[in-house]
């Protein structure tokens, strides 16, 4: 039996509202050591969704059998949006489960919702992720990385991004004209979140579809900071650190033909 | 103009 209890209602809700546009059916995978852990790609595969989620980041977690749970994410939405952000939420399914019960309580107690998601097989392809280094790792304001992805989508449907060691410029050019947004790396004493770290081992000369990176920073709703990870010519990884765990983006670049 | 590549290209399936 699987039985995982949120503090809050809102960590799901915020996880699979960011996915849900570059994922559809997904297979959640549980178990008692490692949690809940997913891995999914996108139709065009492109795009890799890897999402850790260790028992510790459950105020309740149990499962005594390695369980696999196939969810369509529109479905899972669906049911998630009845429940509020500060409410609890369990999760919960039999051993050889057709159905998942997702359960919300309010903190007051006096209200308890339960709904019952049919759950589907699903076959997807499963690719091995072996640690990579990379030729540079950027952290910034995930927010900050959000704006200039938005902001140059309407440029151009790529987005160039050159590294240097002190400076990370993003560069669109398309039928309207041209743009350039460079950040460049400082430290905020006052407040952590806001610096610019940028660690480079090389520089770093890579473009990406606008498209994908405006699904990746669908993700700022659950981390104040992203690392970015770059190597030319190779994925690109994106994470979003959670409270024991994580949300990952592995996106293929493009390249001059 | 540029192409965009899969991840299939840098990964295996396992």
């Amino acid at each position: 039996m699987l039985e995982g209890k949120f503090e809050s209602a809102s960590l799901m809700k915020r996880l699979v509202e960011a996915i849900k546009d570059s994922v559809k059916l997904c297979n959640f995978n549980c178990s008692q050591t490692k949690g809940i852990t997913l891995q999914a790609i996108d139709d065009s595969r492109v795009l890799l969704i890897s999402l850790k989620l260790d028992p510790g980041c459950f105020e309740g977690f149990r499962c005594d059998k390695n369980l696999v749970l196939g969810l369509d994410l529109e479905s899972l939405s669906k049911v998630l949006k009845q429940g509020n952000n500060e409410d609890y939420l369990t999760l919960i399914a039999e051993d050889a489960p057709d159905n998942l019960l997702v359960v919300f309580e309010d903190p007051k107690k006096d209200r308890i919702s339960e709904f019952s998601l049919k759950l589907m097989d699903i076959d997807s392809d499963v690719l091995s992720i072996e640690d990579m280094d990379h030729d540079c790792s950027i952290t910034l304001p995930s927010s900050d990385f959000a704006k200039v992805a938005r902001d140059m989508r309407t440029l151009s449907e790529s987005l160039q991004i050159l590294v240097t060691k002190d400076s990370v410029k993003f560069m669109a050019s398309g039928p309207i004209g041209t743009g350039s947004v460079i950040i460049k790396a400082h430290t905020d004493l006052k407040d952590g979140k806001e610096s610019i770290k940028i660690d480079l081992n090389k520089s770093v000369n890579v473009t990406f579809g606008a498209k994908y990176l405006n699904d990746i920073v669908k993700a700022s709703t659950l981390a104040e900071t992203v690392t970015i990870k770059l190597t030319n010519k190779i994925p690109a990884l994106f994470e979003f650190k959670l409270q024991g765990g994580y949300l990952r983006y592995y996106l293929a670049p493009k390249f001059d033909e | 103009k540029m192409k965009q590549a899969t991840l299939l290209s840098f990964f295996t399936r396992s």
